[in-house]
């Protein structure tokens, strides 16, 4: 009874340590894989992006920059693709991080006499009343497909009806007339660069305590080794990007895809200069 | 400000804060080991938790590194910028069993970092609360709610509760939408340019009440919705727009037809859609999503 309680106990430590160590996994916590989860971004990009970029300038040099209809040119892959921009953290997962972002605001003084605040309660009042009709009433929410069969055999003209019911979380196209915005042609409100800050802990750490051990007070310690400092900004090689367009992320996504030395170098960026690697 | 007259200098750059993950009972000389909350390393290891914390060794942030880190925000950044997208994430992890969190102890932290960030950007010469000198545009993030990664539609206590604690940088008329979703739209440059913030947990795999997109009922269709409406909204008024949110809207993190719809919106409004600012991953990067791909994905789906 005695061993067996014993192994009990053994099996159910093991459980607990297991579960722990998946829950710091889960949690964040240290670092892991976090290199081979950017390698496979790279990889994925590399598949996808990076082969239609190659496809497109090498169509635009055959054809001394004219068109042909079955590729697409640079300018019009990009006008596909959105950037998601993922910030490093001021949890020291790696170095505390920031980032101050420039835009342009050419022109917007000029553009103020036209500025109009517009009240928003009349849209928020609709809207809310939307929400409250269309997404609270229990009509027709959690239809299966086999109960629509059996009202489209019903009701004959459930056809019009469903037509008005379209998904609305589904964007109808842009319409042709409405222009490319900041994020695809240079204008108002485009972002022009980055500038990246961090606080690089070992070296703040290490001042800290050397100011303690030369009889300073912790407070005045504190204050003289905490900074943070300019880690790299979006203009710096080497590889510099002449503005934050989707053009310029596409660029440069397409490049990191293939050059191991940029790669190395976006690497240590994206690490916070922590000179973290998965093993 | 077209409402008090005031001028107010644009400086043509905003700052991007996210994962700050305070932790109160971070310890100066504890064990890493112990989450840097207890114990004592021996002096041959240099396991121990240093004062502003240690990168990579998977603490999270004493509150010292907080706030020298908000100080050296208002001395150095404060004065130059025209707004702080701010993308969540304000308490702890919860890493110590010992130690489990608690829904009170997320709601104060939240409040104690709001009512920091309030103070370093609010109008020291004004009485008014919600007069700021550079506006504040914080976002839900996973850890910020309980249990963790898991958040119900509105109205909750806890949407209730995050409108208190942000009540002054949320626009008032959006009261309702934000007890409901979580959400709200702020115009930094009235009439001219505008932030949304998102809440990425209705549309994020891990939230366990998030399956799909698709159902009236599920927290990523009402938000879509709204997001859809607010778009159009701001396309009619001519306003460019910045989105953030804590989770990134990418493939590993959101739900498929949430993933595929919400890259959709951004693909269809790219008329007035700047771009996308995100956390969460700790890790700075980009990555680039196709919305083609995702309208197709949509259309093979129906």
């Amino acid at each position: 009874e005695i061993n067996s309680s014993e192994d009990d106990d053994d099996e159910e430590e093991i459980l607990d340590h297991a579960m722990a160590a998946s829950e710091v996994h889960l949690m964040g916590a240290k670092p892991e894989n976090k290199e081979s989860y950017m390698n496979g971004i790279r990889d994925k990009v590399y598949k996808k992006v990076h082969q239609e970029v190659e496809e497109s300038v090498a169509n635009e040099d055959m054809m001394c920059g004219k068109k042909r209809n079955e590729h697409k040119t640079f300018e019009e892959i990009c006008e596909n693709y959105s950037i998601v921009t993922i910030s490093g953290s001021v949890i020291p997962t790696f170095n505390p991080s920031i980032r101050i972002w420039e835009y342009n605001t050419t022109d917007l003084e000029a553009d103020s006499s036209t500025w109009q605040k517009h009240s928003w309660d009349d849209f928020y009042e609709k809207l809310n009343k939307i929400m409250d009709n269309e997404y609270n009433s229990e009509e027709e929410d959690e239809l299966t497909i086999d109960d629509e069969i059996e009202i489209e055999k019903k009701k004959s003209n459930r056809k019009k009806k469903r037509k008005n019911k379209a998904d609305k979380t589904i964007p109808k196209k842009k319409p042709a007339k409405l222009a490319l915005g900041p994020a695809y042609t240079p204008q108002l409100f485009s972002p022009t660069k980055f500038v990246q800050y961090y606080a690089d802990l070992k070296q703040i750490n290490e001042d800290y305590y050397s100011l303690l051990d030369s009889g300073k007070k912790p407070g005045e310690a504190a204050e003289r080794s905490f900074k943070y400092q300019v880690e790299y900004t979006s203009e710096e090689g080497p590889y510099p990007m002449k503005s934050l367009m989707v053009e310029d992320f596409i660029s440069l996504a397409s490049k990191l895809a293939t050059d191991k030395k940029i790669w190395q170098k976006f690497l240590k960026r994206a690490f916070m200069s922590t000179g973290y690697t998965d093993d | 400000n077209l409402e008090t007259g005031q001028e107010k200098k644009l400086h043509g750059r905003f700052l991007h804060i996210t994962d700050m993950h305070p932790d109160a009972f971070y310890k100066e000389g504890s064990s890493v080991e112990y989450s840097c909350h207890s114990g004592k390393p021996p002096p041959h290891k240099k396991n121990f938790a240093s004062k502003f914390g240690d990168a990579t060794k998977g603490c999270d942030a004493p509150e010292e590194l907080i706030d020298y880190t908000l100080e050296w925000i208002k001395d150095n950044l404060r004065d130059k910028i025209d707004f702080v997208i701010w993308t969540g994430d304000n308490v702890r992890h919860d890493n110590d069993r010992k130690i489990p969190r608690t829904e009170m102890q997320i709601l104060e932290m939240n409040d104690q970092i709001s009512r920091k960030m309030q103070r370093v950007f609010s109008d020291p010469n004004s009485d008014n609360p919600r007069d700021f000198d550079v506006t504040l545009i914080p976002s839900i993030g996973n850890n910020d709610v309980f249990p963790h990664n898991m958040f119900a539609l509105g109205p909750t206590l806890q949407t209730r509760e995050y409108y208190r604690i942000w009540d002054n940088v949320i626009p008032q008329e959006q009261q309702r939408t934000f007890y409901r979703g979580a959400c709200f739209v702020t115009e930094v440059i009235p009439g001219r340019l505008a932030v949304l913030s998102i809440n990425t947990l209705y549309l994020y795999k891990a939230n366990p009440l998030v399956d799909n997109c698709d159902s009236k009922k599920q927290p990523g269709y009402q938000l879509l919705a709204w997001l859809g409406s607010v778009l159009e909204e701001l396309r009619q008024r001519d306003v460019k727009v910045w989105l953030s949110g804590h989770v990134p809207p990418i493939e590993k993190n959101f739900a498929d037809s949430c993933y595929d719809k919400f890259t959709l919106w951004t693909h269809e409004y790219r008329d007035i859609i700047i771009g996308g600012l995100y956390g969460h991953m700790n890790i700075d990067h980009f990555i680039p999503v196709d919305g083609e791909a995702s309208r197709k994905a949509i259309e093979s789906e129906v």
